[in-house]
């Protein structure tokens, strides 16, 4: 199979959408680590409006950084981000009673807000603020 | 679809929804925004009308002030932003809306269309405060009278003794030359608070231009003010600049 497809990619080595299918290919065939083996972190999801047909009706921004908090907080806490004074607590009690106290997590630490512009039913636009829409740092908490 | 860093320099699909997830997903993301469905305005272009116009210019001073997105230190809008050298307007608000005309739709403006407003504040409630509120009109070079100064005398119409009866209560006035062109900016925050503490007495507004030398009234098309036949992107609308109050931003149990 690897000689086979050695040699379909060199037959195409040209073609640009051929190069990227064998590349998208290749990357879902390397074993991706398992999920929650990397420490707390900011992660970026963008929510693109169009892709929610919301186009007709939002005029503004085309969509937004949400980001959101994912990784571990294990012991020791000091490697892991904006790891605060209650985690590190949290994480001793948890060592001693697992299974009556929950190890720390992974959470936002700064929120930030969000404009959006939109039409309501009644043709209006509406320009609002929405507070704590945007996860500005992540921690362990 | 949901997206995922692959750990090398792209980004790729690892999920794709069903119909059901999409509605479901859009009803989540809905309800962040703190809205209870979907709004479908149909046929409207950004470009094409005023008071779109108008709210982008003012989306894009405070996205190119810094403003879109702060730290969370940042308690509203920023302040002093100046949009078409006249007016200031977001004046520490949390939302702020502007308004089409549709006193077309009202039984009792309908005959006088370039001369009433109603704007629809249904979709306000108690809970915001009207920080600021103005009624924007476009005004053409007078054909005649040249320097001859006006007045633009803004009315707000309530029910009078019986239920066919009206009666005026000025609101706001404007002196203007007939030579003047440009937008004219009228307060209205008295009655825009009126509106939004009782929705009941909203009966529109009543516009009267006076010929100050010779104390009569002309026709709003005379003296330069576009009306309904008059391009789109010159139409009459009102802005209304809120303050929240912090309950407003709690989510309720669903």
């Amino acid at each position: 199979a690897a000689v086979r497809r050695r040699m379909k990619e060199s037959a195409y080595a040209n073609d640009d959408e051929e190069e990227q299918y064998s590349y998208t290919k290749a990357l879902r065939r390397t074993p991706r680590r398992a999920p929650r083996q990397w420490p707390c972190q900011r992660r970026t999801l963008y929510m693109k409006f169009r892709d929610l047909g919301w186009q007709n009706w939002i005029i503004a921004p085309d969509g937004f950084k949400a980001f959101y908090c994912d990784g571990e907080c294990s012991f020791p806490l000091g490697a892991h981000m904006n790891a605060t004074n209650h985690a590190i607590i949290q994480t001793l009690v948890h060592l001693m009673t697992p299974y009556k106290a929950p190890s720390p997590g992974c959470a936002p630490t700064k929120l930030g807000s969000q404009s959006v512009l939109y039409f309501d039913h009644n043709y209006n636009v509406v320009l609002k603020r929405f507070p704590d829409m945007i996860v500005k740092s992540c921690g362990c908490h | 679809g949901v997206y995922r860093d692959n750990g090398v320099d792209r980004t790729e699909r690892t999920a794709e929804f069903s119909g059901r997830d999409k509605r479901e997903m859009q009803h989540e993301i809905l309800t962040l925004l703190g809205l209870h469905h979907r709004p479908k305005p149909a046929g409207h272009s950004t470009t094409d009308y005023s008071a779109p116009r108008f709210m982008l210019n003012l989306y894009n001073s405070i996205t190119s002030d810094g403003g879109i997105v702060d730290d969370g230190n940042r308690p509203q809008f920023p302040r002093n932003v100046t949009i078409e050298n006249e007016i200031e307007p977001t004046e520490g608000s949390d939302v702020i809306m502007s308004f089409v005309n549709h006193a077309k739709k009202i039984k009792h403006l309908r005959r006088q269309r370039d001369r009433t407003f109603y704007f629809d504040f249904s979709e306000i409630t108690p809970k915001e405060t009207v920080a600021r509120a103005e009624l924007r009109l476009y005004k053409e070079k007078a054909g005649k009278w040249k320097k001859h100064k006006f007045q633009v005398q803004i009315y707000m119409i309530q029910q009078g003794d019986n239920p066919e009866n009206y009666q005026i209560v000025t609101e706001s006035n404007l002196t203007v030359r007939a030579n003047y062109q440009g937008w004219l900016t009228f307060n209205l925050t008295n009655a825009a608070s009126h509106w939004t503490y009782s929705p009941t007495t909203n009966m529109g507004l009543f516009m009267k231009i006076i010929f100050l030398k010779k104390n009569r009234d002309v026709k709003p098309e005379k003296f330069g003010i576009v009306g309904r036949k008059g391009p789109e992107y010159k139409q009459p609308f009102m802005v209304g600049y809120f303050r929240s109050t912090p309950e407003l931003h709690v989510r309720k149990t669903r």
